[in-house]
């Protein structure tokens, strides 16, 4: 099945999102 | 508004932090403590952004992140048949690294960062300690030999361990259930 991955800088990304 | 910004952005598996502070006058199940679980990146940094940094915390404490419904403990049943990738920070990675490292091994977790071998994946635990800093993941199966090594050898990169001057080691549950007193249980995979 499909998995769902997120790359680090997908991550570090949304860190501050509100 | 665009939907991006209006939906999060939803994790694989649900996780759960858990804190652990060393009060002798109660069981050591009573010191582990859930502190949130969450299944959004928002959700993971709403968290991560509110909590003290594991450089921070008071020697004998542990932060531990496992996927929701595995207690951070060797008895649980998702762990027992398992074991983990236990990194001892030097004295100068523990001033200089330790958050860093932190950091990398939850985004690895919540980010699925090791492909099919995730399913494997349990959890992870930093343990902060005057005699040094700890850092491991946590994985189910000690028989998945070839996914041990692969998530050992993909955590190794992501956080840019040397190869050949740090050597990481994977030790069974059941091997650091029985060892006595500070002897070390043996490393049944190195990367």
């Amino acid at each position: 099945g499909t998995r769902i991955i997120y790359e680090r800088h997908e991550l570090l990304q949304l860190r501050n999102s509100p | 508004i665009s939907p991006e910004l209006l939906i999060k952005h939803p994790l694989q598996n649900s996780w759960t932090l858990w804190f652990y502070k060393n009060d002798k006058q109660k069981q050591w199940e009573e010191n582990q403590r859930e502190i949130s679980t969450f299944d959004t990146v928002e959700d993971f940094w709403a968290l991560y952004n509110h909590i003290e940094a594991a450089s921070r915390l008071q020697s004998g404490c542990d932060y531990s992140l496992f996927k929701a419904g595995i207690k951070p403990m060797w008895e649980d049943t998702k762990n027992k048949s398992g074991g983990r990738w236990l990194i001892n920070l030097t004295r100068q990675q523990c001033i200089n690294d330790l958050d860093s490292y932190w950091l990398e091994t939850l985004l690895c977790l919540v980010g699925e960062a090791f492909d099919e071998q995730s399913d494997d994946i349990c959890g992870t635990v930093v343990q902060i300690r005057t005699k040094g800093d700890k850092l491991a993941v946590w994985t189910g199966d000690l028989r998945n030999n070839d996914g041990i090594l692969k998530i050992g050898m993909k955590y190794k990169e992501r956080l840019g361990l040397p190869n050949k001057v740090c050597v990481m080691g994977y030790q069974a549950h059941a091997d650091s259930m029985v060892i006595c007193g500070s002897m070390p249980a043996q490393n049944r995979f190195t990367v």
